[in-house]
Order: structure tokens, then C-alpha cells, then sequence
């Protein structure tokens, strides 16, 4: 806002979570103190693993309501209002983690305006936790400022930490937090006096995230399952499984734009990651440009000795040359074929390749349907296959599809310090599998529509979360199985699902939001279908996209395929506008991080510093 | 000309050459989003030097920020801002600095002209005096952009569509032509390019003998790291 012409009367976060399943509504009232009428923006941030599902803004008492439209239509009424010279709102990627949604309207003179944003996102487990991330930055001091989260977990909560990154020895006494056995009540709500930086100034110390982590009881055997409303959901980690020996061949990429600070975090990165190898472990390095060169011809069962020469070889891989992805991944999937076929693995063990690579395959085979196709059929579903993604310029989706079509997962490691620390924490997400080739029944006269029942692993440290519909909504328990491949026996157990009565559990609460597991149903088979319209067959790929649109908008979700519309009041300069709000796709995202960085680089460069230009891109034309 | 992408994250420079007729004018920087339009005209020497070469220069250089309302002229001769509704004009042979709402100007006399123009581009415009009795070269200028990064990530021309960055990677050094400058492979924009390693001056520290800044060079006006063909660059007037 500029200066002190708009107050904030307040500033809401209301959180809600039943079962991993978090519903957040954001509220900014202002109101604009001058004599005549000004823009007011309302810009907040949430998780891009979020989909919002409601916007509204309040004026004048008219509330303008956002519509979910299916996006090639909101984007014809977009370009409709672009080319009359109106404007429109947009979601624009802002970090990591996080996207960031903005708005403005025009406010007449002395009048207030309500923004209420709402977004809804499934939790997911990683390292042994949830995270609920909410980033604030009010801009000034609000009169009232609230933020309130309610955790409802009926497994029962084995732990809540709450902190901030504002927090100062003042403000950390203001975060309460109520936990019982299956709720946690976590409120911040400093008055004006204690937001403000010093005494009498106007500045607020309210900047920043504010994150609670959690994590529920783990339930031994079957997992945890809640029947509501018609709709059931299965949350599957047990405790206490031995881990699964792994099998894990990195192919590591050495090529030219490897050079400088990538290679030297791949190097810290893999030390790193070398020191963590279990005894019972085996491991192979494979380093590729366009020629290929592995450490040993075979894995190597990785004792103290055989880790310490892997670690002497991975310190000293070194830039040089181009890019023949097809062949340094078809040569770990080849190692691995030919250790198995010579009994030198462990029977019972999981087989991991790991991908390093800045992308742009240039030698060998260098088009990238052929490399997924090729990578594919040797790899024959026997194994899976991770990619990270180093830097700005990887073709991440790419990436993604091949290790989804391979039982894997693909990361973007950011070009940043703390890179060798991305490429640590997803090794460690990864590194230790519990059980392979789960699968979830559930019968087939009792439910459909399920989400993926089949998962080719389960990590220490995750969950496998399914969801389906029940065909009679009164049906109050059903049978289920879990089948799996564990360290040294297989992992079978069966039990009777039955329904959870919310009121019984939370008596003293009011209803929560009733229709929370059918929404989490809804929100995890979007997903699903949304990775299927990427990577799955070609014919299903089309229908999947079709069906993920058509449950977006039965759902009111702003996703990839849809976009949020709101029209803005008339105003003296013109008619009314609409404001979209779209999905970014993390191909989107990753075009807005480059931008970023390179943003970053001119800073440095714009800085009266004479020795700040040898860090700066230039562009140039000049006389020969 | 020669035109020069630094990218000293990588310690490296990608250079190529554009010649064509001289009067002829290229498109170097164009962002619809922005509003923002650069476009440069060429000339060549006085007589053909006895190498038989004809280099070509940029002479004058038309900017134009439509959303801001500003226009620049700029060549060796003047300096001409259009903005508040109103033209001004520099002379080279002053030194000034003018501060406007949209526009900041600041003119070193007989050497540069530093352009600020309000939430999108800085750039640096070097003139180049000839001594005015020289058989064969006459008074050109230089363009060099500082800061670009607010323009959108449509912004293309001949060195616009370089602003965002440019993925490349060469291999398969080999000797070339001339001994001290080897012969290689380029793989850019998804296509595979002979370069070879060189050199180009940039003048912005010294003005008169330039600082040598090694580079991959690619042949035939740039044909494979550009967009299309040089041709697709040449508009029919500078503004």
C-alpha cells in the first residue's frame, strides 16, 4: 500500500487440518483512509503444492466472487480484456516453495475493502513429518492480526513444533500451542504495540514464514483408515520395518555446463551421500560427457574400505565435454541387469539408478522421447530410476517423465549455496526403502474410483496415502489387504476398515468441514491424473487430462488446467475487468526462477562497484 | 558490427559478427510486453580498404518505449530525447545529465551516454570518434546493456533474445585455421555449430583501445545461436 493512506484493520490465517488435509483461508480487511479513491493491492503467497479453490473480495458491501473456469476460456476473456487495455491479476512463482497470488482494486475514497482467499492442499510426509508453511509479510502494522491453526488428527499426534522465522525472545512467548492427544491448537496474535520494530515507528518485525511441523502415531499392521461421508481414506506407514538393502548406481553428469560451482556441489554432495551408505548397501559411479566412464564394471558392496575408494574417485570427477545422457543411464541400467543375472546383489533389495545432470542432451542419442523410450524398455519396470535436475536451464519435464515412467521421482536441485544440502535431502528421502512393490486392496463390491493402489516403494520417512469412493454410502467397514516385499520376509496383513465418528472424537467441535475426505479424495486423484496426462500412454493420456479437468472444475480447483476468474468493479476509468488466477506449472515456475537469478546477477551488477562487473552477464554490440 | 554475449558464471563469451549493405537497420532488442523497441543502423567505411573487407558499423540507434512515452535518437552526430511531449537535443561535445520522470540521461562528453529508462532497461551507448582525416573509417557507436532483467521473457531482437540466459556447451576442441585459434563444436539451441575460440573487444573501460574478451566465435552472421536468419532482423525504419 503507499505509505500510511491504507489501514489494515486486520489481517487473518485461519488453518484448518483433518487427517493431513489442510484447508486455509487467508482475510485482509482495509480501508482506505484518504479523500479520494486509490488502488489497493492484496499479495500473498502459498504453497504451490496448494490449489485455491475461493476468492473473493468485498467493496462498497458488493462481494465479487471467483469462478474455476476451464483455463482456455478464462484465458479468451483474458486476452479480451488485455487488448482493450484493461488489466488482470495473475499468479506469479515466488521461491521454492511457495507461489504468489496478487491482486488490485480500485477503492473509493474512505471506504474499506475484504479480501478472502482460500486454498487447500494434502500434507505430505517427508523425513518423519508434515509441514504447514504460511509466509506473512502484512507490509505495515494491522490493527488486528491473527494466525490460527487447528490440527485435527484422529491417529493422534506424536508431536507439534510451531516457530517462525520473525521470531524474536518477544514474540516467541505469543505463539501459543494447545496439544491433547488428537487435536493441536496453534494461535500468534501479537497486538500492534508488540508488531512494531521500535518504539514508535511504523515498521512491522512481521515478516517471514511462519511453519509447524507434526507428525501423527504411526499405526503398526494396516495402516490407519477413516471412513467420512462416503468416502474413505487409508494413511499406510507402518513403524518399525527394517529397511530394504538398496542397490544404487549415480550417473553423474560431467559435461562442460557442469563446470564451476555444480560440479564442486555434485562432488561435496556425493561425499556426502557416499558416507551415508548402509554396510549392507551396494553402490556404483558411473561419470558421463560423451564418453562414458564407470568407477568399477560392477556394483560394490559397500564396506568402509569400498566407500572410501568410491569417495577417493567421486572428488575427483571433473568438467570437460558434452552431454550423452542415453548412454551413462542405459550403462547403470545395464550394470544392474548383468549383477542380477550374476546373483551379486542381494535377493531381496532394491535397485535405484540416481541421475545428476544439468540436461540438454547433445551427444549420442540427443532427442529426448528416444532417450525416455530407450531408458524405458531397458529398464523394463525392474528398477527405478530418480533424476535431479541441477540449474535453470534442465529440461525438467524431461526429467520428470522418465523417472515417473520408471517407478521413480524427479527433483529440481536450485542453483544456490545450499545446493549440495537439496541434493543431501533428496538422497535421504529416498535412501531407505521400507517395502517394495506395495500394493492396497480394497474390495471391489465396497469401493471404486480409488486413487494408485500400487506403489513400487515405501520409504522410510513417507507415506502412501490412498483414497477411494464407497459404493454404498452406508457401508461401515470393509476388508483390507496390504501386500508388500520386505527386508527378509514378505509384508501381508488384512484387517476390517471402519468408520470414524468425527462428533464422537471432537465432541466440543463444531463441524470441521464435513466434506473434507471427498475433497482429499478429490485433490489426490487430480493429482494422479494430472502426472498421468504427462507421463502415462499416449491414450491415456488424453483422457486423463479430460477427467482431471472435469473434476478441477466439479471441485472448484485452480489447477494446471483451470484458472480462477474474478471481475473487478467498474471503475471511473473503465469498465469491469476480470483478474484470473491461474496454476503454474513447474516448468512456469522454473522460467520465473531463472528470470530471478538472473535478476539476481544484474543487482550485483547495477552496484557501484567497479569489481561487481566481472560477475554480471553483458550483452553487446560493438565496431570489430 | 560484432555483437557479444558475456557470461562470466561460466567464464565464457559467445561473439559473432552481422555484415550486411550498409544502411542497413537491425532489430536488436524488441519486448512487446515492455514496450520496449532498440533498433540500429548500419554504415561502412568511407572507400573499400585496400583488404578488400567492408566493415560495417552502427551509425544511429532509434529506442523507443511506447509505454513510457519516450524516444531516443541517438548518433554520432546528436542525441535527440522525446519525452513530456517534447524533443531535446545533446550534443556529444557536452557533458550533461538530465533526470526526467521516465528517462535518466547521463552524457560524458566525446565518450558515452548512459540511458535509465524507468523499470526496464539500462543501457550504455559508447561513441567512437575516427580521426576525421582517416582514409577509410569514420565515427561509430557501441550499445552495451547494463541491466535488462525487467524485461519479460518474450524480449528478443538480435540481442534481446539473449537476455534470459543461453544454454550452450562445446566440445571437441580441435586446431583451426590459425594456430591460437582452435576450431570446435557447439551444441546450441539444439543444433550442433563449428566455432572457434577468438577474441572481441569490449570499450567500455577504455574507450579508444578496447579489452580483449575471449570468446567462441560463430561464423556466418551468427547462423544457429540466433533465432532464424539475420535477415528476419532488419526492419524498415528506427523507430
Amino acid at each position: 500500500t503507499n505509505e500510511a493512506t491504507v489501514e489494515l484493520c486486520s489481517v487473518t490465517v485461519d488453518c484448518t487440518v483433518a487427517s493431513r488435509f489442510a484447508h486455509t483461508v487467508m482475510t485482509s480487511v482495509a480501508v482506505n483512509k484518504v479523500n479520494s479513491s486509490q488502488e489497493i493491492f492484496f499479495e500473498v503467497e502459498l504453497p504451490k503444492t496448494a490449489f485455491i479453490t475461493n476468492f473473493s473480495m468485498e467493496i462498497e458491501g458488493q462481494v465479487y466472487v471467483g469462478e474455476v473456469k476451464e483455463k482456455e476460456k478464462a484465458k479468451k476473456q483474458y486476452e479480451k480484456a488485455v487488448s482493450s487495455g484493461q488489466t488482470a491479476g495473475l499468479v506469479k512463482a515466488s521461491g521454492r516453495k511457495m507461489e504468489k497470488f496478487s491482486v488490485s482494486v480500485n477503492i473509493a475514497a474512505q471506504s474499506n475493502v475484504t479480501f478472502i482467499l482460500t486454498y487447500e492442499e494434502l500434507l505430505q510426509r517427508k523425513l518423519g513429518q508434515y509441514e504447514i508453511l504460511t509466509r506473512v509479510k502484512p507490509k505495515s502494522l494491522v490493527q488486528k492480526f491473527q494466525i490460527v491453526t487447528n490440527i485435527y488428527e484422529p491417529q493422534g499426534l506424536s508431536y507439534v513444533d510451531a516457530h517462525a522465522t520473525f521470531l524474536s525472545n518477544e514474540l516467541l512467548p505469543l505463539v501459543e500451542k494447545t496439544v491433547s492427544d488428537k487435536k493441536a491448537h496453534i494461535s500468534f496474535s501479537p497486538t500492534v504495540e508488540q508488531q512494531r520494530k521500535c518504539p514508535g515507528c511504523d515498521g512491522t518485525l512481521i515478516d517471514g514464514d511462519f511453519i509447524i511441523k507434526y507428525d501423527v502415531n504411526r499405526v503398526k499392521g494396516l495402516g490407519d483408515i477413516q471412513i467420512v461421508n462416503g468416502y474413505f481414506v487409508h494413511f499406510f506407514a507402518p513403524p518399525d520395518l527394517p529397511r530394504v538393502p538398496k542397490n544404487v548406481v549415480f550417473v553423474i553428469d560431467r559435461s562442460g555446463s557442469m563446470s564451476g560451482i555444480k560440479m564442486q556441489q555434485t562432488r561435496q554432495a556425493l561425499l556426502e551421500i557416499l558416507k551415508d551408505l548402509d554396510e549392507e548397501d551396494h553402490f556404483a559411479i558411473i561419470q558421463f560427457d560423451s564418453d562414458i566412464e564407470s568407477w568399477k564394471e560392477s556394483l560394490t558392496k559397500a564396506t568402509k574400505e569400498n566407500v572410501a575408494a568410491g569417495m577417493d574417485y567421486a572428488g575427483n570427477i571433473k568438467d570437460r565435454g558434452a552431454t550423452n545422457i542415453n548412454d551413462g543411464v542405459l550403462r547403470g541400467v545395464n550394470m544392474l541387469i548383468q549383477d542380477r543375472q550374476e546373483k551379486r546383489l542381494p535377493e531381496r533389495s532394491a535397485d535405484m539408478i540416481i541421475l545428476l545432470t544439468d540436461g540438454m542432451p547433445n551427444h549420442g542419442e540427443s532427442n529426448i522421447t528416444k532417450i525416455q523410450e530407450n531408458v524405458r524398455s531397458a529398464i523394463g519396470g525392474n528398477m527405478s530410476l530418480f533424476c535431479l535436475g541441477f540449474g535453470d536451464d534442465v529440461d525438467y519435464s524431461f526429467l520428470d517423465v522418465m523417472s515417473k515412467q520408471n517407478k521413480g521421482l524427479a527433483r529440481r536441485i536450485f542453483e544456490a549455496s545450499d545446493a549440495t544440502l537439496q541434493l543431501q535431502g533428496f538422497y535421504q528421502e529416498v535412501s531407505s526403502p521400507l517395502l517394495l512393490e506395495v500394493d492396497l486392496h480394497y474390495p471391489d463390491n465396497a469401493v471404486d474410483f480409488l486413487t494408485t493402489n500400487h506403489f513400487s516403494q515405501l520409504f522410510n520417512g513417507s507415506e502412501i496415502v490412498v483414497a477411494g469412493r464407497l459404493l454404498d454410502n452406508g457401508v461401515e467397514n470393509f476388508l483390507v489387504e496390504v501386500f508388500g516385499q520386505g527386508f527378509e520376509e514378505d509384508f501381508k496383513v488384512q484387517g476390517q476398515a471402519s468408520a470414524v465418528d468425527w462428533n464422537e472424537m471432537y465432541p466440543d467441535e463444531e463441524y470441521i468441514f464435513g466434506d473434507f475426505t471427498e475433497r482429499l479424495w478429490a485433490y489426490l486423484t487430480i493429482q494422479q491424473l494430472l502426472e498421468k496426462s504427462k507421463s502415462g500412454p499416449s491414450d491415456e493420456k488424453s483422457n486423463a487430462t479430460a477427467k482431471a479437468l472435469d473434476m478441477s472444475l466439479q471441485y472448484s480447483f485452480v489447477t494446471p488446467l483451470t484458472s480462477m476468474v474474478v471481475t473487478k468493479p467498474e471503475t471511473e476509468d473503465g469498465p469491469d475487468s476480470p483478474l484470473i488466477a491461474d496454476k503454474l506449472t513447474e516448468e512456469q515456475r522454473q522460467l520465473a526462477d531463472k528470470k530471478q537469478l538472473y535478476t539476481g546477477l544484474i543487482n550485483q551488477y547495477v552496484r557501484p562497484v567497479q569489481t561487481a562487473y566481472a560477475a554480471s552477464p553483458t550483452y553487446f554490440v560493438d565496431g570489430d | 558490427p560484432h555483437f557479444m554475449i558475456e557470461l562470466p558464471d561460466r567464464e565464457d563469451a559467445l561473439c559473432f559478427n552481422i555484415n550486411d549493405k550498409p544502411g542497413t537497420i537491425f532489430n536488436l532488442v524488441r519486448d512487446p510486453t515492455s514496450g520496449i523497441l532498440v533498433n540500429g543502423q548500419t554504415i561502412g567505411d568511407k572507400m573499400i580498404p585496400p583488404d578488400g573487407h567492408v566493415n560495417t558499423y552502427f551509425c544511429r540507434f532509434g529506442i523507443v518505449h511506447q509505454t513510457l512515452g519516450v524516444r531516443l535518437e541517438v548518433s554520432t552526430q546528436d542525441i535527440s530525447v522525446f519525452q513530456d511531449n517534447k524533443w531535446v537535443k545533446l550534443q556529444w561535445s557536452e557533458t550533461a545529465s538530465l533526470k526526467g520522470p521516465n528517462v535518466d540521461l547521463l552524457l560524458t562528453k566525446d565518450r558515452s551516454l548512459t540511458v535509465t529508462l524507468k523499470d526496464s532497461v539500462k543501457f550504455v551507448i559508447l561513441l567512437h570518434k575516427v580521426w576525421k582525416k582517416h582514409p577509410y573509417h569514420r565515427d561509430y557507436l557501441g550499445f552495451y546493456t547494463l541491466d535488462s532483467h525487467l524485461l519479460s521473457p518474450v524480449v528478443h531482437g538480435l540481442l534481446g533474445q539473449f537476455y534470459h540466459g543461453i544454454a550452450f556447451e562445446v566440445t571437441d576442441l580441435r586446431p583451426g585455421e590459425v594456430p591460437e585459434k582452435p576450431d570446435a563444436t557447439m551444441y546450441v539451441k539444439e543444433r550442433q555449430l563449428n566455432v572457434t575460440r577468438g577474441w572481441q573487444r569490449d570499450f567500455r573501460k577504455d574507450v579508444k583501445n578496447g579489452e580483449n574478451v575471449p570468446c567462441w566465435f560463430i561464423h556466418s552472421n551468427g547462423t544457429g545461436l540466433i533465432d532464424g536468419n539475420v535477415t528476419d532482423y532488419i526492419v524498415s525504419g528506427l523507430f
